[in-house]
């Protein structure tokens, strides 16, 4: 793991939370992840994710799960309407 | 591929497409040209066929739009999401829109237009994120100069809208699985302590102390080298590593290509005209001595006194024993050789040229 500042931290928190509810569905209540008291959905979508782009499947958000989130991608809208 | 759920799609084969405004970062034509292309990429391999109209309500409407341009879907500035498009249907079916907070381009720059453009048209006929690397419908944006439809993209819309009329069935690139087990390598070269296998558009890294294969394309590095590389050797006292194709070769320190190349092979290394390509090379860093391997030969090249040495070419088969006349990649760890042939993999000791252990090709990749 990459020696990161508590402030790269909270942008690493933020832009997890950001990925997951634009493309994995995950409901914003207002709260950060790890606030959050249901951590297991997180987890899972998390797992969802590093499934799908052949990362290694920790349910966290390690250094090569971070560089993904970080790509530029598309992202196609749930509904049509 | 995956397809959209409930599996959306047009119920005809002749659609209509409509470009509503214009990025100012490209010119007009450069904008309908990019669009045209990437429509081609679809009709090429299916029964459906795009006609430009100039106005009124086309079946897919192309926009660049940026933020909350009222689709519930807005955009996030630089960055991001690039492009986004809506399943097929009427009204915003179909619909294509650009952020228009990104910088689009007709090369290798981010982002390429017509890259976007070919993928977010495979949402519009249908086609959900793949999750083949090699597609088109994966989701995120990489770029090479072949943009094209993989066999994987080819399947999903032809599952959707059968076969193309061609005679001649199209087909597009497999991605190379690195545990198949008659996967072969075009070329393989260490790299400031790693090992990169070379494999039609991608790579395949083996990264010290982390149990998975890294795959991707080649590009990702080095958006100028072609595909296809035949031979790669590293030369670790210069901290530079060299690839090959055809009769040329290009020279990269870790992610910088060196400036000017390609160059020539023949003029640079001594080899004659004869030698239209090389099948695979290694350097022996203890000696400066590089080793490359032609057909059923070996040249030997002096890396300090740049210079091939003379009494050369020999026969592969003389000087090391075993490893049969043909070579398709080799490199070298801890002292030994690894050469690659096929789906076999021969440790050899270059000091007693006898062959240690036999191995499958892929046999580094943790399967």
């Amino acid at each position: 793991f990459p020696a990161g500042t508590s402030e790269t931290q909270e942008r690493d928190v933020e832009m997890v939370q950001k990925y997951l509810e634009n493309y994995y569905n995950l409901k914003n209540d207002g709260k950060k992840i790890v606030k959050q008291k249901n951590q297991s959905l997180v987890v899972e979508k998390l797992k969802e994710m590093q499934k799908f782009f052949g990362l290694k499947v920790t349910g966290m958000p390690d250094a090569d799960t971070l560089n993904v989130m970080q790509q530029a991608r598309c992202g196609v809208p749930d509904v049509a309407e | 591929y995956v397809l959209m759920e409930g599996n959306p799609r047009w119920d005809r084969t002749h659609l209509t497409y409509r470009i509503e405004n214009y990025t100012p970062d490209l010119p007009r034509a450069e904008v309908d040209d990019a669009i045209e292309k990437a429509f081609k990429l679809w009709s090429d391999v299916s029964p459906l066929t795009f006609t430009k109209v100039f106005e009124g309500q086309a079946d897919i409407m192309i926009s660049f739009v940026r933020g909350d341009h009222r689709d519930n879907s807005p955009f996030d500035g630089p960055g991001g999401t690039l492009a986004h498009a809506f399943q097929p249907g009427p009204y915003i079916g179909g619909d294509a829109h650009f952020d228009e907070d990104e910088r689009w381009t007709n090369d290798f720059k981010d982002f390429n237009l017509y890259r976007v453009a070919a993928h977010e048209f495979g949402h519009s006929l249908g086609l959900a994120h793949s999750t083949d690397i090699g597609a088109l419908m994966y989701p995120n944006y990489q770029y090479s100069d072949d943009v094209q439809l993989s066999q994987d993209d080819i399947d999903g819309i032809q599952a959707l809208y059968g076969p193309s009329s061609n005679p001649v069935p199209p087909t597009g690139p497999q991605t190379p699985q690195p545990c198949d087990s008659k996967l072969t390598f075009d070329a393989i070269t260490t790299i400031r302590g790693e090992l990169m296998f070379f494999k039609d558009r991608f790579y395949m890294r083996v990264i010290p102390r982390y149990p998975q294969v890294e795959q991707n394309f080649i590009s990702l590095f080095w958006p100028n080298l072609p595909t296809g590389l035949q031979a790669a050797y590293e030369v670790t006292e210069r901290d530079e590593v060299r690839f090959f194709k055809g009769d040329k070769y290009w020279a990269a320190q870790g992610q910088d290509m060196l400036y000017g190349y390609p160059r020539d092979i023949h003029r640079s290394f001594g080899f004659p005209r004869a030698v239209r390509s090389i099948d695979a090379a290694v350097s022996d860093e203890q000696t400066g001595k590089t080793y490359f391997f032609v057909a059923n030969q070996y040249w030997r090249y002096d890396e300090y006194k740049q210079s091939m040495d003379p009494g050369y070419p020999k026969m592969i088969a003389a000087d090391f024993p075993g490893i049969g006349n043909k070579v398709d990649a080799v490199f070298q760890k801890d002292g030994f050789f690894y050469f690659f042939h096929g789906t076999r993999q021969y440790k050899f000791d270059p000091t007693t040229k006898r062959i240690l252990s036999l191995d499958k090709a892929n046999s580094w990749f943790n399967c």
